[in-house]
């Protein structure tokens, strides 16, 4: 799990049985006494392996929109929700998306920058490098320095070899790292069990980025973790991005399986792509 | 699949602000002291391990 606080844009992104959506009053409380006003909000989620162990309010995607629909302030009142389905019922991805008039997204030819954001979520990991993420008996290490031999040994630091990094390894066997390169952080957190492994990638980029390096990256991400299955959800005001995912991906043995996209509108297109072993 | 395996899917949550304070904008959320970032983790039944920041942003990483 992890935690991104920007002057004006917080992300929190956790896992397991937490509550997430509990933060946001809290949360726009907080910014409140800063002089601050929340101006929109994106809630955003796969499918749970074990949806039956989640508390409310994460009980349903339903719960969780009627929950975030009694948080917000009215003023955020461009509202959507949408489940983007794909072939595979264990894969759909959920998204809630709310905004005040100053945030509807109007893409113009000659915005400033046109950011995006890829999160990508891999299941049935190959089990010889999901294995790198088990803590090795008495190691004589902390959570701090066996994350970095975790780091090192994955070639995880090669993803964005220019990124400051900042990981931890759990015990007995679990790995969660942020890397923060000027203004754009990436993210990686491992859960390695078999019959449950799990690995998510997120990072923030441009569309103006040099076209490579999003391919490179997902290069790198995919040869990490040798995923079965994996979707790439890529929330951008343009088209840009996801045409380069695929392009990507396919060379490495994963087949596109489904790609749906829907409009949202603060976030722009939010465009849910899922990828499988290639059978020979 | 048994039922009581880790949930590694993520739940995540991107808010936006605006003020109109320049002195308050130019730090903003980045104000917030660990203890109020804390309660607010603890709502999410989450704790800091690991943190490291820029002249950007603040990045933590948290465990349940």
């Amino acid at each position: 799990s992890s935690l991104f606080v920007y002057p004006t844009k917080i992300i929190i992104k956790t896992c397991g049985t937490t509550q997430l959506l509990k933060s946001v009053r809290p949360l726009i409380n907080y910014a409140h006494d800063l002089g601050l006003t929340i101006c929109s909000c994106r809630y955003t989620r796969g499918n749970f392996i074990f949806p039956k162990s989640q508390p409310f309010p994460h009980t349903s995607f339903k719960e969780e929109v009627i929950y975030l629909e009694d948080k917000l302030p009215i003023t955020l009142c461009y509202r959507k929700a949408t489940v983007m389905p794909s072939k595979m019922t264990s894969h759909a991805w959920h998204v809630f998306t709310a905004c005040d008039q100053t945030q509807v997204v109007t893409p113009l030819p000659n915005m400033p920058d046109i950011a995006f954001t890829m999160e990508i979520c891999m299941t049935d990991l190959d089990r010889v490098l999901a294995r790198k993420f088990f803590r090795r008996p008495n190691d004589g290490k902390n959570g701090d320095t066996a994350g970095k031999e975790m780091t090192d040994l994955t070639g995880i630091g090669d993803i964005n070899p220019g990124a400051i990094i900042c990981d931890f390894a759990f015990d007995p066997c679990g790995y969660s790292m942020n890397g923060i390169d000027g203004d754009r952080y990436s993210t990686i957190h491992v859960t390695p069990e078999d019959g449950y492994s799990y690995a998510s990638y997120e990072c923030v980029g441009s569309v103006y980025d040099d076209q490579d390096d999003v391919v490179q990256m997902l290069k790198k991400v995919v040869q990490v973790f040798r995923p079965a299955t994996m979707s790439v959800s890529t929330t951008c005001a343009s088209h840009e991005v996801w045409t380069r995912v695929a392009h990507a991906i396919e060379p490495l043995g994963l087949k596109c399986r489904s790609c749906i996209m829907d409009e949202f509108p603060s976030a722009g297109t939010v465009v849910f792509q899922t990828f499988t072993v290639a059978r020979r | 699949m048994a039922e009581s395996g880790f949930e590694g899917f993520e739940k995540r949550l991107e808010l936006h602000f605006f003020g109109d304070d320049p002195v308050i904008h130019d730090m903003g959320l980045r104000l917030l002291d660990f203890d109020s970032l804390q309660e607010v983790l603890d709502a999410v039944q989450c704790t800091v391990v690991s943190a490291v920041g820029n002249q950007y942003f603040d990045a933590y990483v948290l465990s349940e």
